[in-house]
């Protein structure tokens, strides 16, 4: 464990925190893409077949339930409960994200590390979760404003994979043979579909006005 | 064969 992976985490489980505290408190998913939601719950679930086979830590074990967790909690919130589903837009929340499933399938029953079901799923999470944010991203665009508390979820999740490249980068020169190509291209450009929410969060922040993306 | 490749990150 190194300290930007260890931020990373934190930055990942602040992010999910702050969606929950929102839908949780306000009763409200206004703005929040229950596409990027479903894809996410998934992205855990294929990511995760290892929970109770392999134990590699406390802390290991402890976060991945919370992400489980937070993610299907999250998914059930906007899609069950009788209040916070009444501020969910489904209809500007209309990104084909099935269409983003099959092409990541595809691509990880080619391009993997190993081939056996849990390393196919593997790389399937890792390319699911780098285009996850996609119908979140388009809402965004459609949402005249953006209330805070969801762009802070959207900037802490485009900052903890940001800060596991820095961990990467970090164990690479640090262990010898730790190379996972794999999942240093998905998270690279899962990051880079952050840069433009990225500079105009910036901007709204530095300028003190309210954040818009451009549609 | 190879053990499988363990993930150890999130």
């Amino acid at each position: 464990m190194n300290i930007f992976r260890l931020a990373g985490d934190m930055t990942h489980l602040a992010s999910v925190l702050v969606l929950l505290l929102k839908i949780h408190t306000i009763k409200s998913c206004a703005g929040v893409s229950l596409k990027t939601q479903e894809l996410y719950a998934l992205v855990f679930a294929t990511r995760y077949l290892d929970i109770f086979t392999d134990f590699i830590s406390l802390y290991n074990t402890v976060m991945k339930l919370i992400f489980l967790g937070s993610s299907f909690s999250i998914v059930w919130y906007i899609r069950r409960h009788k209040i916070v589903r009444r501020s969910y837009d489904k209809d500007q929340d209309t990104f084909r994200h099935y269409f983003l499933v099959l092409p990541c399938l595809l691509l990880a029953l080619v391009i993997h590390e190993k081939f056996t079901f849990r390393e196919v799923m593997w790389a399937f999470s890792l390319y699911l979760e780098a285009v996850a944010i996609l119908p979140q991203l388009v809402l965004l665009q459609r949402t005249r404003n953006i209330d805070n508390l969801t762009g802070q979820y959207v900037f802490l999740l485009g900052a903890y994979r940001a800060l596991y490249i820095l961990n990467w980068i970090y164990r690479y020169f640090t262990e010898p043979h730790f190379v996972h190509w794999i999942t240093w291209i998905a998270g690279l450009v899962q990051t880079l579909l952050y840069a433009d929410f990225f500079y105009y969060y910036f901007e709204s922040w530095k300028n003190n006005v309210k954040l818009q993306l451009p549609a | 064969d190879l053990e499988q490749p363990m993930h150890d990150e999130l």
